[in-house]
């Protein structure tokens, strides 16, 4: 089903 | 001080609506750009941005940048006591740990203030770089939460995948299988009901319905919707809100293991 990658792993954190 | 009257206060009712279930907590911040929010979901899956440009308000004054922590489920149950033609106007005083709604009717005799307490929010925020998207395709919106709902009773996540041919949205479940093919379509009475896709790139991304279904609660604020496409980054949705600025849902792709 394959694994959720998060958001924060493309947006850096500011 | 901060004072924003909004005629169209349905805009304000509709954007809660968009975004309340998807995020619960979130800092409002007030300054001369406009009025907007980033927040992301409590898994940290989707991030929603919305910004409503200062000018698309009647009356703007924000004396100082403001940054307002509200329960959005209770902001929505107070706008919800707005009628759909009030003009909607928000108010805080300099640190104070409330905020006011005030409805008027257009005829101005009911006049109503609901006063909310603020919260403190610790939320992180994400810089979102500037992206040059692989594919972009604007429909719809209506269609799009079609074929989110649609999907979602098949399967719990959609492939969509952008080539010459249009655009394909894929699912697969226990019971089975489904594909939804829409071919780009410019030949239409009215320039909503368009599908244009612009591709520079073939990209095929999956994503959780069960996100994109949130999205589209959003539906009521835009005819049309754009999803922007590529390869390895999160999609983003938007939707925009009539002259005044948008609403974007960002989410995560899946990968394969």
């Amino acid at each position: 089903k394959g694994v959720q990658l998060n958001i924060t792993e493309f947006f850096p954190t500011t | 001080m901060l004072e924003l009257r909004l005629v169209q206060g349905s805009l304000l009712k509709k954007v809660l609506e968009s975004i309340k279930e998807l995020v619960n907590d979130a800092n409002f911040d007030c300054s001369s750009t406009g009025f907007s929010l980033q927040a992301m979901d409590s898994s940290h899956v989707a991030l929603v941005a919305l910004l409503l440009r200062s000018e698309g308000f009647e009356h703007y004054r924000c004396d100082r940048n403001l940054s307002m922590g509200m329960n959005l489920n209770n902001m929505a149950k107070m706008l919800k006591c707005a009628g759909n033609d009030d003009i909607i106007t928000i108010k805080a005083d300099d640190g104070s740990d409330t905020v006011t709604f005030m409805f008027e009717s257009p005829t101005q005799d009911k006049i109503s203030d609901f006063e909310m307490k603020l919260m403190d929010i610790d939320s992180e925020h994400l810089g979102i770089p500037e992206a040059e998207y692989d594919a972009i395709v604007r429909m719809p919106s209506a269609e799009f939460a079609r074929i989110c709902k649609d999907l979602s009773s098949i399967g719990d996540t959609v492939v969509i995948s952008v080539t010459k041919e249009g655009v394909k949205f894929s699912t697969k479940g226990d019971i089975g299988a489904a594909n939804i093919v829409c071919r780009q379509n410019t030949t239409v009475d009215k320039p909503d009901d368009a599908t244009v896709i612009e591709m520079k790139e073939p990209v095929s991304l999956q994503f959780a319905l069960r996100y994109t279904n949130f999205f589209t609660k959003a539906t009521p604020l835009s005819s049309t919707v754009t999803i922007s496409l590529s390869n390895e980054l999160p999609v983003v949705v938007e939707y925009k809100i009539a002259e005044m600025g948008y609403v974007r849902f960002y989410l995560a792709p899946k990968i394969e293991e």
